[in-house]
């Protein structure tokens, strides 16, 4: 399968995920 | 309570009507009260000023203020839309309904764009694909030779720059995410559709704020 860089760093990078802002309760 | 809550916010640099802010997001009123007892908690967790600092965002997101990342700074910086150092809460808004499940997808092409032309030319160049290749193999102790990175990024390179430039415009971007939807999976965030139920000690307090 294509490696496709930008899917990499979408899936990987735990700076770009927000739903951790949620977790702050 | 309703009283209490309008006491608060005054007080708070940034604030915005909900009424405002709900007319310009995917978010209803209660929902746009719901954000800001998220916000609130954040933009108190380092420095207790009613405004988020990026340490504050670095906490929430990785549970640790000192650390950096630059997917994290990319994020602070387009939430940041005055670029005054600190995200105010009409910014958190604004910038939270582009994650909200009905947003338009063309809103979260365009956020993610901005966020991967790094240096905000106005193009993401392939110098800025492989920095940001480098950036998530560091981040996950990955090793991976020179080369081996260098050829990730020439091949997912020439398929996303169709016009072959060397540089990814806007227009190719939104082709290559049509052609790979999951590109765009972090711009929608489900908590944003029960955003209200995450905060329930709130919604006893906008009831009677909406019914007013």
């Amino acid at each position: 399968r294509f490696f496709n860089a930008f899917e990499f760093i979408s899936s990987m990078s735990s700076g770009f995920d927000l739903s951790s802002l949620f977790e702050t309760k | 309570m309703g009283c209490y809550h309008s006491k608060r916010t005054k007080e708070t640099p940034g604030y915005e009507e909900p009424t405002v802010l709900a007319a310009e997001t995917p978010f209803t009123v209660s929902e746009v009260e719901a954000l800001y007892e998220l916000f609130k908690k954040l933009s108190s967790s380092v420095i207790d000023d009613g405004l988020i600092h990026k340490e504050e965002l670095q906490l929430a997101l990785f549970r640790n203020k000192n650390r950096r990342n630059l997917f994290a700074d990319r994020i602070f910086d387009l939430f940041d839309v005055k670029r005054n150092g600190v995200i105010e809460f009409g910014e958190f808004v604004r910038s939270l309904g582009v994650f909200h499940p009905n947003a338009p997808v063309e809103d979260k092409i365009h956020f993610t764009f901005r966020l991967y032309d790094l240096r905000q030319t106005g193009f993401i160049e392939r110098e800025e694909l492989k920095e940001m290749v480098l950036a998530i193999l560091h981040e996950s102790d990955l090793l991976l030779s020179d080369d081996v990175v260098e050829t990730i990024v020439d091949k997912t390179f020439s398929d996303a720059d169709l016009k072959g430039d060397g540089k990814i415009d806007p227009e190719e971007w939104k082709e290559f995410v049509s052609k790979n939807p999951s590109l765009i999976k972090n711009m929608t965030l489900p908590y944003l559709k029960d955003i209200t139920l995450a905060f329930p000690s709130f919604v006893l307090s906008t009831e009677v704020e909406d019914s007013e």
